[in-house]
């Protein structure tokens, strides 16, 4: 399942 | 968060740190009186660095944080975040406002037309995204512009006749954040599942490519202990 990617890096 | 993400973070802190520092020097020689030789050297030749290069990483932040308060993910990407936005702007407002520092900007040789550049990365952002969604063209764009954004920096270099240290440390630095990224994806790609960014990984190669020829010359300059030129 596409998990909903955070953007975690700058 | 893993050892070459977070160096790869303070590198990219040291640019700016180095690139504010630099306006520091050049804004502090002003007062003194005119022998100083360093003032004398700041203030007649050009600073080397290029304001479109400043502004079109003051558009990549701006586009890349868009959810700086919708996704809170930790304080320290919240604090960098505003690091880099507060200073990718200020830096763009000293070389173009403040009344010393503008006039060590030498725009006559700073003639690369940034547009260019936007124009076809936002294009390109349209049609290859992760999702079709405005944050994600835009997150899209802010990778594709970061990566082609120290173009007109590289050509203002090989105009530069005597490129000084600091400009010198502020593009090595800035290559090697994105290098250290690299390392960075290659880690996460091998220690945690259906980490794949195909997007973000060809657009940190790109924009790490770019630097090649400026490593090579910075580190021959280094070893034979000369000063760094780039060939026009």
């Amino acid at each position: 399942s596409a998990t909903t990617d955070v953007k975690d890096e700058l | 968060m893993n050892i070459f993400r977070l160096a790869g973070d303070m590198t990219h802190l040291m640019s700016v740190l180095v690139l504010l520092l630099k306006i520091h020097t050049i804004k502090s020689c002003a007062g003194k009186s005119y022998p100083c030789s360093l003032c004398f050297i700041l203030l007649e030749s050009s600073s080397g660095i290029s304001l479109k290069t400043q502004e079109l990483y003051a558009l990549v932040f701006a586009t890349r944080y868009l959810d700086i308060f919708t996704d809170f993910i930790s304080v320290y990407n919240t604090i960098m975040k505003l690091i880099f936005l507060g200073s990718s702007f200020s830096i763009v407002w000293y070389i173009r406002r403040h009344k010393i520092v503008r006039r060590s900007y030498d725009k006559d040789q700073d003639t690369f037309r940034h547009f260019f550049l936007v124009l076809p990365c936002l294009l390109l952002a349209l049609i290859i995204n992760e999702k079709f969604t405005f944050k994600e063209v835009l997150w899209t764009f802010s990778l594709y512009l970061e990566a082609v954004a120290i173009l007109p920096q590289l050509i203002l270099l090989q105009r530069t006749r005597n490129i000084d240290n600091l400009t010198g440390q502020y593009v090595f630095l800035l290559g090697a954040y994105r290098a250290l990224y690299i390392l960075n994806w290659i880690y996460r790609y091998f220690t945690e599942p259906h980490y794949v960014h195909w997007i973000t990984w060809i657009s940190g190669l790109v924009q790490t490519l770019l630097y090649a020829d400026f490593f090579y010359y910075y580190f021959s300059s280094l070893k034979n202990n000369v000063k760094l030129k780039l060939p026009a």
